[in-house]
Parts: structure tokens; sequence; C-alpha cells
């Protein structure tokens, strides 16, 4: 067999030059994981989108990365999730935005691309049509931590606006 | 922003890209990464990108698209067509990077900006992971 696989996991606003050995040692781990996952599912014969799946479920349940758990809040501190996910070898494809309980927002994507006659599903409808599918629903403080809930605050303190690329949290 | 690209052993490439968006984000705002041609595509035509960054300008320009249609039409080289998209994004203002695969299994990284994370595999064995 011969196949690839690539990953990439923002953290945020670190950098080399800010970024602690506890935070490098953590998104080194996230990522071998990541590729664990997606090379386990390659290795065996499967589909290439089975293996993004695969490797990104793993990067949204690890709260080093800004998805899932561990994802930036909003304004209003809420979490709000956004997914894709697109098969090359009949580009179909599906997405979802905004969405506030599914643990695993690229599978919920995938069920659009696969389940329903859509492309792009957002806010609450995209919630209901989750539920209905029966994917993994979780309580949303699940993908809360303490640290973004302080780049949050941190933000709000500094009166900048959510479009300060270079304060880049997220 | 996290996302994968892969091309399995039948040759076929996919792309899958999720985020939490930007910190006190308002109004309801939706960045590249849920729109198809923007922060992520995929055609075997092509290539398989996801992208993360500055969301409004990586949707201005269609990042992922771009790149596997300057390939696919054009028939530029991944590096070329991966650097090529983002230079131009950068001069609209918007910094970030990309993960490319294609069909025959060529691998890219383009990134305009610190802190990209990043890790490969392949069936070769080869294997990095990087904070770049």
């Amino acid at each position: 067999s011969d196949w690839t696989l690539l990953v990439h996991g923002g953290a945020g606003s670190m950098t080399r030059d800010t970024i602690d050995a506890a935070q490098d040692a953590a998104a080194r781990a996230g990522l071998n994981a990541a590729l664990d996952a997606g090379s386990a599912v390659l290795a065996g014969g499967g589909s290439a989108v089975d293996a993004v799946e695969a490797a990104v479920r793993v990067l949204e349940d690890d709260p080093a990365f800004n998805a899932g758990r561990g994802a930036v809040f909003t304004h209003e501190g809420h979490i709000e999730l956004d997914a894709a996910i697109m098969d090359g070898a009949t580009r179909d494809a599906g997405a979802v935005a905004a969405v506030t309980r599914t643990r695993n927002p690229v599978t919920l994507a995938r069920h659009v691309m696969v389940d329903s006659p859509h492309v792009l599903l957002a806010g609450k409808g995209a919630d209901a049509f989750s539920a209905e599918q029966g994917i993994e629903q979780i309580d949303p403080a699940w993908f809360a931590t303490p640290e973004r809930r302080r780049q949050l605050d941190d933000m709000k303190a500094r009166k900048t606006g959510s479009f300060d690329v270079d304060l880049k949290y997220g | 922003t996290v996302g994968a690209v892969a091309r399995d052993a039948a040759g076929h490439v996919a792309a899958a890209t999720s985020t939490g968006g930007l910190t006190g984000k308002r109004w309801g705002r939706i960045g590249d990464a849920p729109l198809i041609g923007a922060g992520t595509y995929a055609d075997d035509r092509a290539a398989a990108v996801s992208a993360t960054g500055a969301g409004e300008y990586f949707i201005r320009e269609g990042v992922a698209h771009e790149i596997c249609a300057r390939v696919r039409l054009a028939g530029a080289p991944l590096r070329e067509a991966a650097d090529a998209v983002m230079a131009e994004t950068r001069e609209l203002g918007g910094r970030g990077g990309v993960i490319v695969t294609g069909p025959d299994g060529e691998t890219v990284y383009s990134f305009t900006t610190p802190g990209m994370y990043r890790g490969r595999a392949s069936a070769e064995g080869a294997r990095s992971v990087g904070i770049y």
C-alpha cells in the first residue's frame, strides 16, 4: 500500500517563542496521537475520508487545540464549533457551523455529507440534525477549559476586537 | 483550528478541518473552516487541502479550491500552487497555513505565520511532528 497523512493542530497564541515545555509536549503528543489514529486506518486499507475523520476526532478531544474540547469562547462566553469534511473521490462534502452539543463536529459534518441532501448546516438546526442522527451529544461545559476562559477575559480587558489577528487567540 | 489531509492506498484524497474559531467572536461570525473551497477542499484530480489562519482572507481568496484549481487546470506543482496562493492571501492581509497532499502522495506544508503545528506520516514509515 502507499498512503500519506498530514495533520495540523492550532493552539491559539502559542508560537515557538512563547510556548513552554509542558505546552510543547502536549501539542506534540496530540499531533502524534492524531497521526496514530489516521495511520491505523490507512495502514489497514481504510479510506482517506475515514482517516481524516479519525485524525481530527483525536485533535477535537485534545484540550491542547482550538477545536472541540479546548475550543475558544465567543464574546458571550459560549463555545460554537465549526467543521468540514470532503471526499476527493466523489467531491461529496459536508460541513457544520456554530454547533454547540456535538462532541466531535467533524463526525457531524460527515453525517451531513452522507445522510443529508445538504452541504452546510448551522446553529440550532445543525444541533437538531446531530441529535436525530444519534451522534454523541455532550454538555457544552465539556468543551470549556480554564485557559480559554482566561484568554477571553484577557481579550475583553484589553478592549481589543476579536479580529486582532496579531493576538491570535484562535 | 485542527485538520487533516490524506491519500489512501487506492489513490483517493480527503480533507477535514475543525475549529472553535476566534476568541471573542460575535454576531454569529463564521470563518473559513466550514466553507467548502475556503478552508477545506478535496479533489482526486488535484489535491486535498486543509487550512488555518485569518479566515476572512482565506474566504476571499478561496484558498483551498484555488490551490486545487491551479494544480488541475494549470498543471502547477503542489508546492508552487500552495505557496503562490498563500502569498496572494498574504497580500490581501491574511496570514496562516495549509497542509496539502496530492493523489500521487506528494505532501506540502505552506505557511506565512509562526505557530504552525504540523505532523506527517506515510506508508514508507516516515514520521515527523514539528512546531514551526
